[in-house]
């Protein structure tokens, strides 16, 4: 069966869609058939990327992967017709005519809409980034002034674990559930250790894996123009080598991958 | 007549909740009578500032200023009541009985709801907080990548100006707009000099005033739990010194403030 990747959390502006785009680009790479949905098709900040990677590929001929197939869907205002949409698109772009994807990455938008709650119960693989911030943590959990102590899971870990709940009834299958932070910073060393400490509690209790992330650069987002990622950086048609910087973002891209657990099918 | 400061963008985590807690601070500790209107109920990162900030004050007595009135909307799924329990939430904030506010300072979800779209066209000042990223420009609008111009206004700058139509009709009033580069770095000079290059391009364009804005500081977020701003750390019941990050976050803060002009009357 083909593996269903989605890209979620509530909380807005925490890195999902750069994540969406980089873990595709990453996967067809290393050379996987992989397709894309976005499911925040107002905003479309994936959608935008790889259109970018489309019209760069048209002006310079570099060789870019681009994925087999894309859709985007915008709410209707018909939660049921939203939820239809969501599986007719993710059965689309894994049937044979459709481009036969076995990677689906599915980047969501950062509120609670009928699409993303589709997609999250479809997932195979559930990956959530946050910025090393107590405001970001908020949406997973309330945290105690007094006691530094985690009171009770919030929002969005109550979504995820309806989805979870939503998937084992559908196929009995499992979600794996991967909590990234994002945007790390070399300073703040009192906050960086007190988000990890949040979140390592956390994880056994919600049911999530936790892994160190991607620090903030600007090679994550400069070529967003041109829909490009640093692993397409010293192909042919786009000619640059990497800097340290870009090697150490790098190997935290292949990190990430590696937590990934594709299960053997679709390797 | 009261002064309606929103904070808005469709794009996700730019920083709306985080500028209006703190602006709403910065106003009280200048002794204008100021109330909260949070218009993202289901994620409420406004409110549950507010909420630890009243839980703080309540444990350590430190005199602390708090709103004198504070409401929380979630979407009810209808929007035309969506849209009157706005202009309801507003009449009681500024009402003698409500608390009597001269200043509503409304945050706004990180997504397209009717909520958020009749909050902005209540407001007198419209501040539109973002990312130094090209992937945040996008919802003000598109980029060509090949020749580094705007092409047209994206589906935010859209909104801002049905929002700027809705206020001109209502009451022949205007919304200043003011777009707020935030969590900026020192490093990355030229993905800076860009974004201010285009963005300085894009305010006459779309009508925004456009101000240097905040760094990234951990001082804007880690005081989160407590619901407190780098300007309650000298207060007696806080009793922290400011270091010299916090004195330059401080004006930054200052001169956020300096460019809304709140209007004679409110002074
Ligand atoms: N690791 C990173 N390094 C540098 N910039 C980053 C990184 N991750 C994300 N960004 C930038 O942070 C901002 C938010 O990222 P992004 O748009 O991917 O988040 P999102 O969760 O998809 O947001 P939304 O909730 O609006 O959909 C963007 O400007 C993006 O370019
Ligand atoms: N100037 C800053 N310095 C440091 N951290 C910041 C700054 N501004 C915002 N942040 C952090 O960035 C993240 C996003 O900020 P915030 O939640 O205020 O954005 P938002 O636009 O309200 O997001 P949403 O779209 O989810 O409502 C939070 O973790 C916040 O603590
Ligand atoms: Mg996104
Ligand atoms: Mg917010």
């Amino acid at each position: 069966a083909p593996h269903i990747l989605v890209v979620g959390n509530e909380k807005g502006g925490t890195g999902k869609s750069t994540i969406a785009f980089h873990i595709a680009v990453a996967l067809m790479d290393a050379g996987l058939p992989v397709a894309t949905l976005d499911l925040d098709g107002r905003q479309g900040s994936l959608t935008r990327y790889i259109e970018n990677r489309c019209g760069f590929e048209e002006l310079r001929n570099a060789g870019l992967p681009i994925p087999l197939g894309h859709r985007s869907l915008a709410p209707s205002g018909d939660a049921m017709a939203d939820a239809r949409a969501v599986d007719h698109a993710l059965a689309e772009l894994t049937s044979a005519e459709g481009g036969g994807a076995r990677v689906v990455v599915v980047d969501t938008p950062g509120s609670d809409s009928a699409l993303s709650r589709r997609g999250h119960a479809w997932a195979d693989t559930l990956i959530t980034p946050l910025n090393d911030s107590l405001v970001d943590l908020d949406v997973l959990a309330l945290v105690d002034v007094q006691s530094d102590r985690i009171v009770r899971p919030s929002h969005y870990a109550a979504m995820v674990w309806e989805a979870k709940q939503a998937r084992a009834q559908a196929d009995g299958g499992e979600i794996q559930w991967i909590v990234l932070r994002n945007r790390l910073s070399n300073l703040n060393a009192h906050n960086k250790r007190e988000m990890a400490r949040l979140l390592g509690q956390l994880g056994p209790r919600l049911g999530f894996t936790l892994i160190a992330g991607l620090s903030e650069r600007v090679i994550f987002r400069e070529l967003f123009l041109a829909g490009l990622t640093l692993l397409d950086l010293r192909r042919a048609g786009v000619g640059q080598s990497l800097t340290m910087s870009h090697i150490t973002a790098r190997n935290e891209l292949r990190a990430l991958l590696k937590a990934i657990n594709l299960g053997r099918r679709v390797r």
